[in-house]
């Protein structure tokens, strides 16, 4: 498997959507 | 650039580097907990803070434990004790990893505040509790005491909630809870119902938690830990009903600076998305689609099915990407032809692509684009770089040892 750290994942807003199953991301949500 | 999009960014060094002290983000919302970095300024002072070389071994062993888990090979049943005399089996488990991030959360009534991890990886909710009847490590705030909680309770083993645990066991009739993670750290206690503050108009009753009594291991003085899973045990699984099984976090790029967690609807409006993916190797773990990856521009030439006969999983407890070896093979190989210009430096344990930036103030990368199904995500400098100090500031991605992995 490869694996998305949480390196590649900062000042994104990372979103777990269980409800809709997908996965989101905003950019520049902290610095 | 290319249709408009520049192909490399420029930064500044300094701006990769944390500073000593701490300039916390505002809040985003009155209803989101903070998330600091647990070793650094943000946070309070931790037990012991490991190097940059212990931090890339542990997570090292963190992805082996993933690699376990998801490839079903397991290292064995193991024990975990409560006293002398009771005993529970425990799967060797998930490897903590560096634990990198933590929030403060309440449990009880009235509440009382714990900085515990949080972790996309786990499912079973813990903290140290009191009286400790075989072993706690030290940690920041008082150890929770459930005689001093009006609202406490232990779950008994005929409940649901004690059955359907994957580690259970009883003392007479109350459930006991155990996880034994991957680098032998373990919690063992009574399996415990509280109220649970999130924030401070998010407050749960009936939160399903375990109520640790032998707690032994790496934690470095986290009260404990909040998985964010996919499993009923989960933050996420138990507040469902109120706010929809749906979680977003921001993960700050310094440890200089705070991100947040938030339970519910994503604070942002402009959100993304790609489908997650339910893998029956590991189905409380998040897939995600990883098609391919762009740098400077330029599609790397790779087919889809290099990511996809194996999947990818997003994971908030492991620090560095791990990629396929083809695809970090040619991810190395064009992030190299475009950074001639900056002298290479020492690898770094995992990290083999590394400069020395001491002779320059701002450097220009290519930009590296991660490409998922219907979303093409653009990293920040922040994500591209992994900077141990500024004569040995490294490329953030490792490759898997072998293609099956």
């Amino acid at each position: 498997i490869g694996i998305i750290g949480n390196v590649q994942q900062r000042t994104f807003e990372v979103t777990h959507d269980n409800i809709a199953n997908r996965i989101g991301f905003s950019a520049g949500a902290c610095s | 650039k290319a249709n408009g999009e520049s192909t490399f960014g420029a930064v500044r060094i300094t701006s990769l580097v944390p500073s000593l002290g701490c300039s916390p983000s505002k809040a985003p919302g009155h209803s989101s907990l903070p998330v600091v970095q647990r070793n650094g300024p943000c946070a309070a002072k931790s037990v012991s803070k490991p190097n940059h070389l212990q931090s890339l071994a542990q997570d090292s062993l963190r992805v082996a434990s993933l690699q376990e888990i998801v490839s079903g090979v397991s290292r064995g049943n193991d024990t975990v004790l409560l006293g002398s005399q009771i005993s529970i089996p425990a799967r060797s488990g998930l490897y903590l990893g560096t634990g990198n991030y933590v929030i403060t959360v309440g449990f009880g009534t009235p509440t009382k505040s714990q900085t515990v991890i949080f972790d996309t990886g786990s499912n079973v909710n813990w903290i140290q509790c009191k009286p400790c009847l075989v072993s706690c490590y030290s940690q920041q705030e008082p150890l929770f005491d459930p005689l001093l909680s009006s609202t406490y309770r232990n779950v008994t083993c005929a409940a649901s909630a004690c059955l359907e645990l994957t580690s259970r066991g009883c003392s007479g009739t109350t459930c006991l809870y155990g996880v034994t993670y991957g680098d032998g750290s373990s919690t063992v206690g009574f399996l415990a119902i509280d109220t649970f503050t999130l924030t401070s108009t998010k407050v749960f009753s009936n939160f399903i938690f375990g109520c640790g009594q032998n707690n032994r291991g790496l934690f470095r003085g986290a009260a404990g830990l909040i998985g964010l899973g996919r499993s009923p045990y989960s933050l996420n699984s138990q507040t469902a009903s109120s706010l929809g099984n749906i979680f977003s976090y921001c993960l700050p790029s310094t440890s200089s600076s705070t991100g947040y967690l938030n339970i519910g609807n994503p604070l942002r409006t402009t959100v993304a998305y790609t489908p997650m993916i339910t893998d029956s190797r590991a189905p409380t773990l998040y897939f995600i689609d990883l098609v391919g990856i762009t740098v400077g521009g330029t599609r790397l030439e790779l087919s889809p099915t290099v990511f996809q006969s194996v999947g990818t999983i997003i994971d908030s407890g492991t620090v560095i990407t791990r990629l396929p070896p083809a695809a970090y093979s040619a991810l190395r190989t064009a992030f190299r032809a475009a950074m001639t210009q900056y002298p290479l430096a020492p690898a770094a344990s995992i990290l083999d692509t590394c400069y020395d930036f001491r002779n320059s103030a701002t450097l220009t990368y290519p930009v590296i684009k991660l490409l998922y199904t219907n979303l093409e995500v653009t990293l920040p400098a922040t994500g591209v770089f992994y900077v141990i100090s500024s004569a040995q500031v490294c490329l953030a991605f490792a490759g898997n040892s072998d293609s099956s992995q």
